[in-house]
């Protein structure tokens, strides 16, 4: 199945 | 202190509507440039991003960079109470626990003087990366949110497909699956109908309709829409508004792990 990913995955925390 | 003067109010309305409904709480950053504001949805999976620059105001006054702490329930309760047609102010001072809105009617027979309380939110700030994109189709915003609210009748999902043949959203679910075509340059409204591709490499991306659906919240304010789409990469979905700035939203994708 698909995984839902968290845009954490793929922006930096500033 | 900080005075925002917008002759067309009901842009403040609809970029209200554009975001309620995915932020609970964020902070309006006021500067020279303009206002902006960046906020993730409670789950971390989607981000709005907007810019209304000074120069879309009339008059537009900053002396100072300040932070609004808003709930964007009680400020969209308060976007409800301007006309259509009003001409709305933001007002604060430079140390503010408050924001102020006054609408003025256009022949300036009612003022309406709503303050509000502002919160101290403590925001995460996310650093977006410079994307070269595999693909970035524009299309006429009312037919991406008729393409959102058709196959969110099939599926939680929609597949984006998008080669050298066009684009083809897809999605799949108990009673079945749904396809949905577009070819480029493709007439679909009388203006502004345009599909176009820009295609670098062909793409294949799954994503949640429930926050594209939230996305095109926003279609009042555009006629346009692009998304950006990268392999693996967040879909970047942009409503460009006339005059002012934007609205940028960040959705992560569906992966097979």
């Amino acid at each position: 199945g698909l995984t839902q990913k968290s845009l954490k995955d793929f922006f930096s925390t500033a | 202190m900080f005075e925002a003067r917008l002759v067309q109010g009901s842009l403040m309305k609809k970029f209200m509507e554009a975001i309620k409904d995915l932020v609970k709480e964020a902070n309006w950053d006021c500067t020279g440039t303009g206002i902006s504001l960046q906020a993730m949805d409670t789950s971390h999976v989607s981000l709005v991003s907007l810019l209304l620059r000074s120069d879309g105001f009339d008059p537009y006054r900053c002396d100072r960079n300040i932070s609004l702490g808003i709930n964007m329930e009680s400020m969209a309760k308060i976007m409800k109470c301007a006309s259509n047609d009003d001409v709305i102010t933001i007002r604060s001072e430079d140390h503010p626990d408050n924001v102020t809105f006054v609408f003025e009617s256009p022949n300036q027979e009612k003022v309406c003087d709503y303050e509000m309380k502002l919160m101290d939110i403590d925001s995460e700030h996310l650093g977006i990366p410079d994307t070269e994109y595999d693909a970035i189709i524009s299309m006429p915003a009312s037919e991406f949110q008729r393409i959102c609210r058709d196959l969110s009748n099939i599926g939680d999902s929609v597949k984006i497909t998008c080669n050298k043949d066009g684009v083809q959203f897809s999605a799949q679910g108990d009673t079945g699956i749904g396809k949905i075509a577009l070819k480029q340059n493709a007439v679909i409204d009388k203006e502004d109908g345009q599909v176009s591709i820009e295609l670098n490499d062909p793409v294949s991306l799954t994503f949640a309709l429930r926050y594209l659906t939230f996305f095109t919240k926003a279609t009042p304010l555009a006629s346009t829409v692009t998304l950006s789409v990268s392999a693996k990469n967040p879909v970047a979905v942009e409503y460009r508004v006339d005059d002012i700035g934007y609205i940028r939203y960040y959705l992560a994708p569906k992966i097979e792990e």
